[in-house]
């Protein structure tokens, strides 16, 4: 049983190998038959750049993702402690019965944008 | 295609930096 | 078994990259795809220049992000004097 399942590895070694050596040997072709006299790549190194710009685009993707899911957070807890803020300023004021003083036009814009 | 899907990120970037500016103006004249 | 069919998936890997490859084997001949791969290849400068600037605006994000939290530090000790006021 062990040498069968020493030769089945074996098989499949080589027949890895033996593919690595086609794709080389393909690329190779290819990469020598292309007129590189065009200035312009050739296919496979096109479609090795193709595949490059793919992940390159996936993981810039996913970092955009999670930049803006750490911006909502943080825009939320800023919104809530500043509400909080002036609500208890408020109450304060209510308090000591100091003068409400209301809010400029600036400050009202202000909080509008913020809700 | 993966221009065009990579051209609406960077557009959904331009308008969230804008509302960022914006939202950080708002905040700041309230703190003060 | 999972070993076998992780290295028979890697085999199917292979022969699939094989036989994409040997797809590409006349285009360098024939015109029509000749000027696909000339397509292709303005188009992969053009995606690359807009993931520079993603990337770059991604980068903005980031600062801003820092700058956020800055201010919500700043407003949150707001928060505790005026706690502490009261």
């Amino acid at each position: 049983m062990e040498a069968e399942v020493d030769k089945l590895e074996l098989m499949f070694q080589k027949a890895d190998s033996d593919l690595d050596y086609i794709q080389c040997r393909l690329e190779y072709e290819i990469k020598t038959n292309y007129p590189a006299s065009t200035g312009k790549k050739n296919p496979v190194t096109l479609l090795k750049e193709l595949s490059a710009i793919k992940s390159r685009y996936q993981t810039l993707h996913v970092r955009f993702k999670s930049v803006a899911v750490e911006q909502k957070e943080t825009k939320t807890r800023i919104c809530a402690i500043l509400n909080n803020t002036v609500t208890m300023i408020q109450e304060l004021q209510k308090q000591t019965d100091l003068e409400m003083s209301p809010l400029s036009k600036e400050e009202e814009i202000a909080a509008e944008q913020l809700k | 295609t993966l221009k065009d899907d990579v051209s609406v990120l960077v557009d959904k970037a331009c308008v969230t930096s804008r509302e960022n500016s914006g939202f950080m103006k708002a905040a700041k004249v309230l703190m003060e | 078994s999972s070993e076998l069919e992780q290295l028979c998936s890697l085999i199917n890997k292979k022969i699939g990259n094989i036989e994409k490859t040997l797809s590409l084997r006349n285009c360098g001949q024939e015109p029509i795809l000749k000027n696909t791969l000339n397509k292709i290849g303005e188009d992969i400068i053009v995606v690359n220049e807009l993931l520079n600037q993603l990337e770059l605006e991604i980068e903005y994000q980031e600062q801003t992000n820092s700058s956020l939290k800055e201010l919500f530090a700043t407003l949150e000790e707001d928060y505790k004097d005026v706690e502490h006021l009261k």
